[in-house]
Protein backbone atom coordinates (compact mmCIF):
# COMPACT_ATOMS: atom_id res chain seq x y z
CA UNK A 1 0.00 0.00 0.00
CA UNK A 2 1.27 3.21 -0.96
CA UNK A 3 0.25 6.72 -0.79
CA UNK A 4 -0.93 7.02 -4.36
CA UNK A 5 -3.25 3.95 -3.79
CA UNK A 6 -4.58 5.03 -0.43
CA UNK A 7 -5.41 8.83 -1.69
CA UNK A 8 -6.91 7.22 -4.77
CA UNK A 9 -9.38 4.69 -2.47
CA UNK A 10 -10.04 7.66 -0.15
CA UNK A 11 -10.90 9.61 -3.37
CA UNK A 12 -12.93 6.83 -4.55
CA UNK A 13 -15.09 6.79 -1.16
CA UNK A 14 -15.24 10.69 -1.07
CA UNK A 15 -17.06 10.65 -4.75
CA UNK A 16 -19.33 8.10 -3.68
CA UNK A 17 -20.62 9.57 -0.04
CA UNK A 18 -20.38 12.84 -2.09
CA UNK A 19 -23.59 11.23 -4.51
CA UNK A 20 -25.12 9.29 -1.65
CA UNK A 21 -25.50 12.80 0.58
CA UNK A 22 -25.80 14.82 -2.57
CA UNK A 23 -29.63 12.67 -3.18
CA UNK A 24 -30.31 12.27 0.30
CA UNK A 25 -29.93 16.24 1.69
CA UNK A 26 -31.64 17.10 -1.51
CA UNK A 27 -34.18 14.83 -1.70
CA UNK A 28 -33.59 14.65 -5.70
CA UNK A 29 -31.29 12.88 -8.06
CA UNK A 30 -32.10 15.23 -11.04
CA UNK A 31 -29.29 15.55 -12.92
CA UNK A 32 -27.75 11.88 -11.86
CA UNK A 33 -27.87 8.88 -14.41
CA UNK A 34 -29.03 6.18 -13.22
CA UNK A 35 -27.46 3.81 -15.83
CA UNK A 36 -24.44 4.53 -14.63
CA UNK A 37 -25.13 4.03 -11.06
CA UNK A 38 -26.07 0.90 -12.13
CA UNK A 39 -22.94 0.15 -14.10
CA UNK A 40 -20.67 1.12 -11.25
CA UNK A 41 -22.81 -1.02 -8.90
CA UNK A 42 -22.66 -3.84 -11.06
CA UNK A 43 -18.72 -3.15 -11.40
CA UNK A 44 -18.39 -3.67 -7.84
CA UNK A 45 -20.69 -6.96 -7.56
CA UNK A 46 -18.83 -8.50 -10.44
CA UNK A 47 -14.83 -7.71 -8.95
CA UNK A 48 -15.66 -8.13 -5.42
CA UNK A 49 -16.76 -11.80 -5.47
CA UNK A 50 -13.24 -12.71 -4.23
CA UNK A 51 -14.85 -11.26 -0.79
CA UNK A 52 -15.95 -14.98 -0.43
CA UNK A 53 -12.88 -16.74 -1.97
CA UNK A 54 -10.07 -14.75 -0.44
CA UNK A 55 -8.97 -12.33 2.81
CA UNK A 56 -6.06 -9.78 1.91
CA UNK A 57 -6.80 -7.69 4.91
CA UNK A 58 -9.54 -6.30 7.22
CA UNK A 59 -8.98 -2.57 5.39
CA UNK A 60 -9.19 -4.24 2.01
CA UNK A 61 -12.75 -6.20 2.73
CA UNK A 62 -14.05 -3.36 4.19
CA UNK A 63 -13.57 -1.14 1.91
CA UNK A 64 -15.33 -3.58 -0.33
CA UNK A 65 -18.40 -4.06 1.35
CA UNK A 66 -18.50 -0.59 1.75
CA UNK A 67 -18.53 0.34 -2.06
CA UNK A 68 -20.79 -2.76 -2.80
CA UNK A 69 -23.24 -1.28 -0.39
CA UNK A 70 -22.59 2.50 -1.07
CA UNK A 71 -23.67 1.76 -4.78
CA UNK A 72 -26.50 -0.39 -4.23
CA UNK A 73 -28.33 2.35 -2.16
CA UNK A 74 -27.82 5.31 -4.58
CA UNK A 75 -29.26 2.67 -7.31
CA UNK A 76 -32.29 1.94 -4.77
CA UNK A 77 -32.57 6.04 -4.30
CA UNK A 78 -32.30 6.60 -7.95
CA UNK A 79 -34.88 3.65 -9.10
CA UNK A 80 -37.16 3.44 -5.91
CA UNK A 81 -36.79 6.58 -3.18
CA UNK A 82 -36.33 9.71 -5.08
CA UNK A 83 -37.99 7.81 -8.51
CA UNK A 84 -40.28 10.90 -9.07
CA UNK A 85 -36.95 13.27 -9.57
CA UNK A 86 -35.18 10.74 -11.84
CA UNK A 87 -34.69 13.00 -15.14
CA UNK A 88 -34.99 9.16 -17.23
CA UNK A 89 -35.67 11.61 -20.12
CA UNK A 90 -32.27 12.89 -20.61
CA UNK A 91 -30.38 9.54 -19.62
CA UNK A 92 -30.75 7.99 -22.78
CA UNK A 93 -27.13 6.46 -23.52
CA UNK A 94 -27.57 2.65 -24.62
CA UNK A 95 -26.00 0.72 -21.86
CA UNK A 96 -26.10 -2.27 -24.32
CA UNK A 97 -23.52 -0.96 -26.70
CA UNK A 98 -20.78 -0.80 -23.52
CA UNK A 99 -22.15 -3.95 -22.01
CA UNK A 100 -21.84 -6.46 -24.91
CA UNK A 101 -18.88 -5.30 -26.36
CA UNK A 102 -17.02 -5.52 -22.98
CA UNK A 103 -18.51 -8.62 -22.06
CA UNK A 104 -17.08 -10.16 -25.16
CA UNK A 105 -13.97 -8.63 -24.79
CA UNK A 106 -13.44 -10.05 -20.88
CA UNK A 107 -13.91 -13.35 -22.28
CA UNK A 108 -11.01 -12.91 -25.10
CA UNK A 109 -8.20 -10.74 -23.04
CA UNK A 110 -7.96 -12.39 -19.30
CA UNK A 111 -5.59 -13.45 -17.20
CA UNK A 112 -6.81 -16.49 -17.01
CA UNK A 113 -9.71 -18.00 -18.42
CA UNK A 114 -11.62 -18.79 -15.42
CA UNK A 115 -15.31 -17.63 -14.40
CA UNK A 116 -14.11 -15.63 -11.28
CA UNK A 117 -11.32 -14.34 -13.58
CA UNK A 118 -13.40 -13.45 -16.42
CA UNK A 119 -16.13 -11.47 -14.10
CA UNK A 120 -13.01 -9.84 -12.50
CA UNK A 121 -11.72 -8.23 -16.24
CA UNK A 122 -15.27 -7.59 -17.11
CA UNK A 123 -15.74 -5.60 -14.35
CA UNK A 124 -12.71 -3.87 -14.76
CA UNK A 125 -13.52 -2.91 -18.30
CA UNK A 126 -17.23 -1.91 -17.48
CA UNK A 127 -15.64 0.80 -15.12
CA UNK A 128 -13.66 2.37 -17.78
CA UNK A 129 -16.59 3.41 -19.64
CA UNK A 130 -19.05 3.25 -16.84
CA UNK A 131 -19.04 7.39 -16.53
CA UNK A 132 -20.11 7.26 -20.02
CA UNK A 133 -24.09 7.50 -19.52
CA UNK A 134 -23.67 10.16 -16.79
CA UNK A 135 -21.67 12.31 -19.32
CA UNK A 136 -23.69 11.90 -22.30
CA UNK A 137 -26.52 12.89 -19.96
CA UNK A 138 -24.39 16.05 -19.00
CA UNK A 139 -23.56 16.86 -22.68
CA UNK A 140 -27.47 16.71 -23.35
CA UNK A 141 -28.84 18.91 -21.04
CA UNK A 142 -25.65 21.40 -21.35
CA UNK A 143 -25.06 21.53 -17.75
CA UNK A 144 -24.48 19.71 -14.28
CA UNK A 145 -24.95 20.89 -11.02
CA UNK A 146 -21.97 21.98 -8.91
CA UNK A 147 -21.74 19.17 -6.94
CA UNK A 148 -22.48 16.37 -9.63
CA UNK A 149 -19.24 17.96 -10.91
CA UNK A 150 -17.24 17.29 -7.39
CA UNK A 151 -18.92 13.61 -7.82
CA UNK A 152 -17.38 13.74 -11.01
CA UNK A 153 -13.93 15.12 -10.17
CA UNK A 154 -13.30 12.29 -7.27
CA UNK A 155 -14.54 9.43 -9.46
CA UNK A 156 -12.02 10.51 -12.27
CA UNK A 157 -9.27 11.87 -10.10
CA UNK A 158 -9.05 8.20 -8.26
CA UNK A 159 -8.30 6.54 -11.32
CA UNK A 160 -5.71 8.54 -11.76
CA UNK A 161 -4.00 8.24 -8.89
CA UNK A 162 -4.10 4.62 -9.21
CA UNK A 163 -2.12 4.84 -12.27
CA UNK A 164 0.35 6.75 -10.35
CA UNK A 165 -0.18 3.95 -8.27
CA UNK A 166 0.71 1.17 -10.94
CA UNK A 167 4.07 3.30 -12.20
CA UNK A 168 5.41 3.13 -8.22
CA UNK A 169 4.34 -0.16 -7.63
CA UNK A 170 5.88 -1.32 -10.98
CA UNK A 171 9.30 0.49 -9.72
CA UNK A 172 9.34 -0.63 -6.24
CA UNK A 173 7.66 -4.15 -6.08
CA UNK A 174 7.69 -5.44 -10.16
CA UNK A 175 4.41 -5.28 -9.85
CA UNK A 176 2.17 -5.20 -13.30
CA UNK A 177 -0.99 -5.45 -14.58
CA UNK A 178 -1.42 -4.76 -17.94
CA UNK A 179 -5.28 -5.01 -18.33
CA UNK A 180 -5.78 -2.74 -15.26
CA UNK A 181 -3.67 -0.52 -16.34
CA UNK A 182 -4.53 -0.29 -20.08
CA UNK A 183 -8.43 -0.20 -18.81
CA UNK A 184 -7.68 2.62 -15.71
CA UNK A 185 -5.84 4.71 -18.92
CA UNK A 186 -8.88 4.39 -20.62
CA UNK A 187 -10.68 5.41 -17.84
CA UNK A 188 -8.95 8.08 -16.78
CA UNK A 189 -8.48 9.78 -20.27
CA UNK A 190 -12.71 9.51 -20.65
CA UNK A 191 -12.69 12.46 -17.74
CA UNK A 192 -10.02 14.66 -19.20
CA UNK A 193 -12.32 16.81 -20.81
CA UNK A 194 -14.52 17.24 -17.48
CA UNK A 195 -11.27 17.76 -15.78
CA UNK A 196 -10.71 21.00 -17.86
CA UNK A 197 -14.26 22.34 -17.75
CA UNK A 198 -13.60 21.87 -14.06
CA UNK A 199 -10.65 23.59 -13.30
CA UNK A 200 -11.47 26.34 -15.85
CA UNK A 201 -15.03 26.86 -14.64
CA UNK A 202 -16.15 24.78 -11.94
CA UNK A 203 -13.53 26.19 -9.56
CA UNK A 204 -13.74 29.62 -10.69
CA UNK A 205 -16.90 29.34 -8.80
CA UNK A 206 -19.02 29.39 -11.68
CA UNK A 207 -21.74 26.67 -12.79
CA UNK A 208 -20.60 23.60 -15.02
CA UNK A 209 -22.92 24.63 -18.58
CA UNK A 210 -21.79 23.46 -22.25
CA UNK A 211 -22.29 26.12 -24.92
CA UNK A 212 -25.28 25.35 -26.91
CA UNK B 1 1.37 -12.26 -20.14
CA UNK B 2 1.78 -11.53 -16.25
CA UNK B 3 -0.83 -13.65 -14.65
CA UNK B 4 -1.77 -12.13 -10.99
CA UNK B 5 -2.79 -14.83 -8.35
CA UNK B 6 -5.14 -12.67 -6.67
CA UNK B 7 -6.38 -8.86 -7.07
CA UNK B 8 -4.92 -7.01 -4.24
CA UNK B 9 -6.82 -3.54 -5.05
CA UNK B 10 -9.65 -2.51 -5.19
Amino acid sequence: MNIFRLAGDVSHLVAIIILLLKIWKTRSCAGISGKSQILFASVFVTRYLDLFTIFISLYNSSMKIIYISCSIATVYLVYFKFKATYDGNHDTFRVEFLVVPVGGLSFLVNHDFSPMEILWTFSIYLESVAILPQLFMISKTGEAETITTHYLFFLGLYRGLYLINWIWRYYFEGFFDLIAIVAGLVQTVLYCDFFYLYVTKVLKGKKLSLPA
Amino acid sequence: WPFTQYHDEL
